[in-house]
């Protein structure tokens, strides 16, 4: 009888070794050169599973000068591919979500227990042995928020463009033109000349693009998160301040159209499960503003429903609206200046902010909360078109 | 017995920005 003996395949440990004189070529074939498309249909923030697993090889064999030599050319990597790409979203996108994983990872397997919780017990085996590398993280921390502020940037860069047109002027709402206020001119702040309005199913179509990028590439939720409550502050900043500024958009009907404008981008948030990301809160002005619009303003009893309703805009920008309003026609009546007098008394006491306009380059800090990955190192698969093949597996 | 784990030593990391500097300056060595 015929005896078969079948060798067994060494076990991976999830460590990838290489010789020193290779990390120039795995620096740009795993960072500078690598182009996400190359990794669809692989596992989310490959590159970053790889990179730790290559910095734990050189932890196991306690080699910190090619630990401190890989994370710098790595960083320094990451910096470049994303100076040379710094209007794409889908590459700004990507090496976010892959520095956020690698701070991940050097937590997880750091072998400090408050990381530990849910790590099971092969993931325990992962750990580093050797360094400590808290410095790093705090390094990879900052790089993150860097990413972030690219990422942001290039997001307000294609939306800023559509939004006072989408928001303020597009009528989306059938009827509505013939009760806007006569005798003005069409106009538009968002473009010098030629016909680029928007409306808002443009700008819905950009956040679904956006969002549909940030989930492909695997980027943590709470950062998906923290992106939109950015550029929901960003939209409300730029059509308020175009409202306090521009007499022909204060009106019932813009009012209208405006509120009808924010409960559709409210509709999409919960339709993509943003609705907790306290985006919403953020509108908060221009949902007053156009209630604002709508709401009598004659007796006194208006002015005090006025004042108890906007909490969110300042006096000055309440007395700003009102002193803009336009009435539809002759049949409706100017805001009195006794009305306005009415609301400047009974707000006195509030202590407002004293700039009329809101800081549309404000930024909220982000936050990249711990988020540890279940997979396991050693069933990470390395694709041949990453051209790695110089890394062995231990 | 169960052996404790060695202390792991820690890896003092330049900041972002003297990374940055130390990659300008080799940049500017380099032909």
């Amino acid at each position: 009888r015929q005896v078969t003996v079948q060798r067994k395949e060494k076990d991976f440990q999830g460590m990838l070794e290489y010789h020193k004189e290779d990390e120039a070529l795995l620096t740009r074939n795993l960072v500078t050169e690598l182009k996400p498309q190359m990794l669809s249909g692989t596992v989310p923030c490959l590159p970053a599973y790889i990179l730790y697993m290559c910095i734990r090889h050189a932890d196991y064999t306690n080699d910190d000068l090619k630990v401190h030599s890989l994370l710098t050319s790595t960083i320094n990597g990451i910096k470049k591919v994303l100076k040379k790409h710094n209007d794409d979203f889908e590459m700004t996108t990507f090496w976010l979500s892959n520095t956020c994983r690698l701070l991940h990872c050097l937590k997880q397997y750091s072998g400090d227990e408050g990381f530990m919780t849910q790590n099971t017990a092969k993931q325990n085996e992962h750990c580093l042995k050797n360094f400590d590398l808290t410095e790093y993280r705090q390094v990879l921390s900052d790089l993150s928020i860097q990413i972030y502020q690219q990422l942001i940037k290039i997001a307000e860069g294609v939306l800023q463009p559509m939004i006072v047109s989408a928001m303020l002027e597009n009528e989306s709402i059938q009827g509505l033109s013939g009760v806007k206020p006569t005798g003005y001119r069409k106009r538009s702040s968002s473009m010098a000349d030629g016909d680029n309005s928007y409306c808002l199913e443009a700008v819905i179509r950009q956040m679904n693009s956006f969002h549909t990028v940030m989930c492909d590439q695997g980027l943590d939720p709470e950062i998906i998160q923290q992106v939109f409550k950015q550029l929901f502050y960003m939209i409300n900043a730029m059509t308020l301040n175009n409202l306090l500024l521009r007499k022909d958009v204060c009106s019932w009907s813009t009012g209208m159209q405006l509120r009808y404008n924010i409960s559709q981008l409210e509709e999409w948030l919960r339709g993509r499960n943003l609705h907790q990301s306290g985006a919403v809160q953020t509108m908060e002005p221009l949902i007053q503003a156009a209630q604002l619009l709508q709401l009598k303003k004659k007796t006194p009893e208006d002015a005090e429903a006025i004042c108890s309703l906007c909490t969110s805009l300042s006096t000055q920008q309440i007395v700003k609206i009102l002193n803009l309003y336009t009435p539809l026609n002759e049949f409706e009546e100017r805001v009195t200046v006794s009305f306005i007098r009415t609301i400047q008394a009974q707000l006195q006491e509030r202590s407002d902010p004293q700039q009329l306009l809101l800081d549309s380059k404000h930024m909220f800090p982000v936050l990249f909360p711990f988020n540890p990955s279940s997979l396991t190192m050693d069933s990470i698969h390395i694709p041949a078109c990453l051209n790695l093949e110089f890394l062995n597996e231990v | 017995s169960t052996q404790r784990p060695r202390p792991r030593v820690l890896l003092k990391a330049p900041t972002l920005a003297e990374m940055e500097e130390m990659n300008t300056s080799e940049e500017e060595e380099s032909p």
